[in-house]
């Protein structure tokens, strides 16, 4: 089984180490702050107070034998691309960044980081996208005859598939989405519909008048 | 359509502009630092250079009139607090906040805050969990006759889709996922096999071998 360490117990670090923890995985939780290490001592398989810009002291804890070393030095961008290239030096198979901007990740990137992480693009970009999409199944306008609308899934519809319930075929709907939760669903024929489920559909309006009355 | 303010102008701010304007919505980029409201000029549909703990300059700029405002605020938790405080008092529908702890997140809600975003957090574990799945479907050894393999996907594969390929009923092996790149996915009987995927099998040993043969 692969072995990890995680390098600075900032939040996103303190997040990987409790992950990987419960997914059964050996965790080496390092930082240099002592206070950090005590809080994951009791989380993490092992951990260590050490400054990771020192390559002996690298060396004193075995980071070697580790699988993949992910860096979660935060503001230090100095500190973390030192790390980086020790970790480089002493052969680890597989290095993970966190980057604070496109210089760090640049450089890092240079000196053989596997895979780099920037939580506030990733997590701002998957904000805006979950707002388009969610606005986009909201008011889409079709012409005269054609309607897009938003119904909440009845008990009749428990249960069925996507297939099973065959709406194309029988009252020439199509069904764009599933809402269910925050989550929306581009569903495929053996989705299993659920009580909490909104369904986007989109027809004739006569027709979703038919389904909607059915439903009912 | 709605329309959106973003207020203040860091990476995670900057991401929200950006995707929002990409998916054709209205946005309005402010922060009290000129020079990262002039970066987003040319982005955003308005910018303003505005300190938002001061209630009568937001609402000199008409926040009122914004369906769903995104505070982006960083280090300054009292002014991220201050700002979800006013915006609330201005009626604003939808206020999502970006926080940087417990505390943060806790007081925000308690003043009204639709939804809360801890960027390191998120993105910690969604690293940590990306690994453990890729890392399940690596090693799971099944018993004397059955075998978990990865095999390459074949050119003869390209263009099947699972329910056409019928593995099941051809040679009684189930594809348990399909590894495309970095993702990890569950196929739908009508997910399409490309050139790069790798297909993760279970079955008799017999029959991976026949199916293996064909593939090559
Ligand atoms: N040379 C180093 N050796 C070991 N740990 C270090 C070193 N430099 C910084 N760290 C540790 O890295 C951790 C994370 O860094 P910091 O708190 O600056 O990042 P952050 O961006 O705020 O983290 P996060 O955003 O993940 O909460 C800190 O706990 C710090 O002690
Ligand atoms: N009272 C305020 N009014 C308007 N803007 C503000 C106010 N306080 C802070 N800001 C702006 O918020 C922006 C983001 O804050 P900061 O850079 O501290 O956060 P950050 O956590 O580094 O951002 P990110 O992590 O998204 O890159 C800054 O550009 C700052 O000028």
């Amino acid at each position: 089984k692969k072995t990890f360490a995680v390098i600075g117990l900032g939040r996103f670090g303190t997040s990987v180490v409790e992950e990987l923890t419960k997914g059964g995985f050996e965790v080496l939780a390092l930082d240099r702050n002592s206070e950090r290490v005590d809080k994951m001592a009791k989380t993490a398989s092992h951990v260590a107070v050490v400054d990771t810009s020192d390559e002996s002291a690298l060396k004193d804890i075995g980071i070697q034998s580790i699988d993949h070393v992910i860096v979660a030095i935060g503001k230090d961008i100095e500190d973390s691309i030192l790390t980086t290239l020790i970790l480089k030096e002493l052969g680890i198979k597989k290095i993970t960044v966190k980057v604070q901007n496109e210089y760090h990740e640049k450089v890092v990137r240079r000196l053989g980081a596997d895979e780099v992480i920037q939580p506030e693009r990733v997590t701002g970009r998957r904000l805006a996208h979950k707002i388009v999409t969610n606005n986009i199944l909201e008011f889409y306008d079709l012409n005269e005859h054609y309607s897009f609308i938003v119904i909440e899934s009845s008990s009749k519809l428990v249960g069925y598939t996507v297939v099973n319930l065959d709406l194309r075929a029988k009252y020439d709907i199509n069904i764009v989405a599933i809402k269910r939760g925050d989550d929306v669903i581009i569903p495929s024929p053996d989705e299993v519909f659920t009580e909490q489920d909104q369904l986007l559909l989109v027809g004739k309006n006569t027709d979703l008048e038919k389904f909607s009355a059915w439903c009912e």
